[in-house]
């Protein structure tokens, strides 16, 4: 859904 | 060399049983200080953070860090072979392609072993900073997974409310909508049917109950969950393994319509 935040948002790749 | 003897078999049983729908392929990682791993799920919402400490098996060898890439659901298929009462082994030797899965019964009069080829899965992973949370409810684990299962009869997503009132999980859907409150309760007969609620300020978040579901699947794991809040973070839902580790699942919330 459009409205769905992604974890990426919060955290950085590492 | 890595050999990892767990006399509760059944606990990595129950770990597979809880993340095994979430994710497909993950990396298993194992040093000196514990078996870990740490996957999210395809679509990047939710991610699962698994630690299982040294001390917590009755044998633990790993010369070197070693990262064994699985198939989920193949390794569940495997578990599902040991009985609940069995001791697990894992072994692999350094370089190998395979991890092995010994079954031992209690009274040592059947072993089993099981090979699982491994595969190569780019590792990548989050980092996730320690964090200070405006909420943090504990509460009976078969609770919270009951309700999410009667919530998600009605709607598709949960607003978790925390104010000084109590924790409310809230819905909507087609048939109407659902309200359940819970209020600290600490006068209970057992530690562990008690539900703590430290609030530092309010908070009320969304979030899709398709998730917190499949999270729920963790309660055999353990008789309470942890569920941190915070408005600028994703929901930490927290499945302590005694004496072992955790299993927690992070999940970005929904952005309120």
């Amino acid at each position: 859904a459009e409205n769905q935040k992604s974890l990426t948002a919060y955290f950085d790749w590492y | 060399m890595l050999e990892l003897r767990l006399v509760q078999g059944s606990l990595l049983k129950k770990v597979l049983e809880a993340i095994k729908d979430l994710v497909n392929d993950a990396n298993f990682d194992c040093s000196a200080t514990g078996f870990s791993l740490q996957a999210m799920d395809s679509s990047h919402v939710a991610l699962v953070a698994l630690l299982l400490r040294n001390e917590g098996f009755e044998h633990y060898r790993c010369d070197r860090n070693i990262s064994m890439g699985m198939n989920l659901g193949n390794m569940n298929k495997m578990l599902k072979c040991a009985g609940n009462d069995d001791i697990i082994t894992l072994k692999a030797d350094d370089g190998s392609d395979t991890v092995t899965f010994m079954f031992e019964s209690p009274n040592q009069d059947k072993i089993a072993d099981f090979e699982m080829k491994l595969m190569d899965i780019d590792s990548e992973h989050l980092g996730i900073p320690e964090a200070e949370y405006h909420a943090i409810v504990r509460m009976p684990s078969a609770e919270f997974a009951r309700i999410c299962k009667d919530l998600s009869s009605i709607g598709d997503t949960v607003v978790i409310s925390v104010t000084k009132e109590g924790v409310k999980f809230s819905t909507k859907g087609d048939i109407g909508t659902a309200n359940i409150v819970c209020r600290q309760n600490t006068t209970v007969d057992k530690p562990e049917e008690a539900t703590v609620i430290e609030m530092k300020e309010p908070v009320s978040l969304t979030f899709a109950l398709r998730y917190m579901n499949s999270f729920a699947k963790a309660t055999p794991l353990s008789h309470t969950v942890t569920i941190s809040l915070s408005s600028e973070l994703p929901v930490v839902v927290e499945y302590k393994i005694e004496d072992m580790g955790y299993v927690r699942f992070y999940l970005a919330p929904k952005i309120e319509e």
